[in-house]
């Protein structure tokens, strides 16, 4: 029966042009994933990846990957880059533009602004269901946390904690500021 | 498909086995975090590493997540601990305050810490209400499960101090690092518990001038690395906020247990009394789940009790 499930598997799917994207801001970019659920033959392979298109100043949260390496290539265009390790030391701050590669590995921290118009990426991840913890906006691990138990993490009031957990009302994408957008236009 | 990392060749042929005492320990301001070299080879042919936490009374542990599984087991006291899984929603939520009635909110009263909550508050005009994801209560003899990249923390309530053992399974598939155990904190500039083995490990190696230069950056989170115009736009917040979180204050030498003066405030269902049957304990806060798979005393035709679990779809003699 083989000729049944390998030889005939679906062994493409396209995420660089696609019109239904897994994450979409009109202001800020967009995002499409594809996992072993979208493309069950990555189940295998014990492989995803991650098309991403990001807008002049808009930002991808600090996240990072929870059981997954990625392997981050640009394709057009150049974004800042800052990647931190467990010991909270800045092992990456720089541009990545496109034709290069930069390795994240599995939890560590990993934000990015663009530089450009468009920054366009394509980031290749370890795990057939990689998954993201995000650092900041909502849903996120620290909106996760109880006010009192972040004000006291952080030895601040109440108050500062309440800001901490709902000032940014984005989940991945974070629009510029429009301080940002005057000055692009 | 999960296969567990497999320790390398010949890391296995161990001809005398030790036990072993904790060989390394960081004091916090609220307690102390013992660590087990993971470099020994016993623990590198089992692929685990091991640390024991000791929590005082109104200590929390600050918030971490590590690169490997984690099993925690409450050897003595009890409290709190939360869990923030990455994209589940807030599922706890504060009532309005005439709805209090049925949750619990902790809170040790200390007065002046309390009178000046309730300051701030009513400068905000009304009382924010918070929701945050699941919090639980733990107690002597549990085992806590935490999966891999999952932040935890924990808070003591109570006087006994809390001694919790945790077994990181670095040998897990779902490490995709090297061996080393390693803590991600999300605060404070304390040194992670197992830095120092890391470092080790690579003056081993030779890399000596890497070593020194990783020495003189320890301690810090994993939010202390990014730059501070990226944390204001991510987060949305002043500079003052930000410097709180990258542990930049300058009252931050508290490590990665912190003393909590007054005390913690959230939501949590009240806690359900233990009843004494038959001799033991019952606990009534154990899940429905559990409660269906009871065994239950039946009576057999022979007239003899048995013991038959009680299914679903069964009609059983239970209560409600």
């Amino acid at each position: 029966g083989l000729e049944e499930t390998i030889c005939t598997a679906r062994l493409r799917q396209n995420i660089g042009s696609s019109s239904s994207p897994d994450i979409y801001n009109p202001e800020a970019g967009r995002i499409k994933t594809v996992t072993s659920f979208d493309l069950p033959a990555l189940r295998w392979l014990r492989l995803s990846a991650e098309h991403g298109t990001l807008h002049r100043n808009a930002m991808f949260v600090p996240h990072y990957n929870l059981n997954a390496n990625s392997a981050i290539y640009a394709l057009r265009g150049r974004a800042r880059l800052q990647v931190v390790n467990c010991n909270g030391n800045t092992v990456f701050d720089g541009e990545l533009e496109a034709g290069r590669v930069l390795i994240v590995p599995q939890n560590f921290a990993v934000a990015a602004k663009s530089m450009s118009d468009r920054f366009q990426y394509v980031s290749f991840k370890t795990n057939d269901n990689a998954a993201i913890a995000r650092l900041a906006g909502t849903q996120s691990t620290l909106s996760g946390v109880p006010m009192d138990v972040l004000a006291a993490t952080y030895n601040m009031d109440r108050n500062e904690a309440r800001q901490l957990k709902n000032n940014n009302l984005y989940k991945f994408l974070v629009p510029p500021r429009e301080s940002e957008r005057r000055a692009a236009a | 498909p999960h296969q567990k990392q497999q320790p390398q060749q010949n890391e296995c042929q161990l001809e005398q086995l030790n036990a072993l005492e904790p060989d390394n320990r960081i004091e916090s301001e609220g307690g102390i975090i013992e660590t087990w070299n993971p470099n020994n080879r016993q623990f590198r042919c089992a692929g685990v590493a091991l640390s024991r936490c000791t929590l005082q009374r109104n200590s929390l542990r600050r918030p971490f997540y590590s690169n490997a599984p984690q099993e925690i087991f409450i050897q003595q006291g009890s409290g709190y601990f939360g869990m923030v899984f990455p994209g589940c929603p807030e599922t706890f939520e504060e009532p309005q305050e005439s709805e209090q009635r049925e949750s619990r909110r902790i809170r040790e009263s200390v007065q002046g810490e309390s009178r000046r909550i309730r300051e701030s508050e009513q400068g905000e005009g009304r009382r924010f209400r918070d929701s945050h994801q699941k919090v639980n209560r733990f107690r002597e003899g549990d085992l806590i499960a935490v999966p891999t990249g999952t932040v935890f923390w924990m808070y003591n309530d109570q006087d006994t101090p809390v001694i919790a053992v945790s077994l990181i399974d670095t040998g897990s598939f779902q490490n995709q690092l090297d061996e080393m155990p390693r803590r991600f904190y999300l605060a404070g500039n304390q040194e992670q518990e197992f830095l120092q083995y890391q470092q080790q490990q690579v003056r081993g190696r030779g890399e000596q001038r890497r070593g020194r230069e990783q020495q003189e950056n320890e301690g810090g989170n994993i939010f202390s690395g990014f730059k501070r115009d990226f944390l204001e736009d991510a987060l949305n917040v002043n500079r003052h906020i930000v410097d709180r979180l990258q542990g930049r204050n300058e009252d931050e030498e508290k490590g990665a247990i912190v003393k909590v003066r007054g005390g913690l405030s959230f939501v949590t269902p009240p806690e359900r009394q233990s009843r004494h049957q038959g001799g033991s304990i019952i606990e009534e806060d154990e899940d429905e789940e559990d409660e269906w798979r009871r065994p239950h005393h039946q009576k057999s035709r022979r007239g003899e009790e048995e013991e038959r679990p009680c299914r679903r779809g069964q009609k059983c003699e239970r209560s409600n």
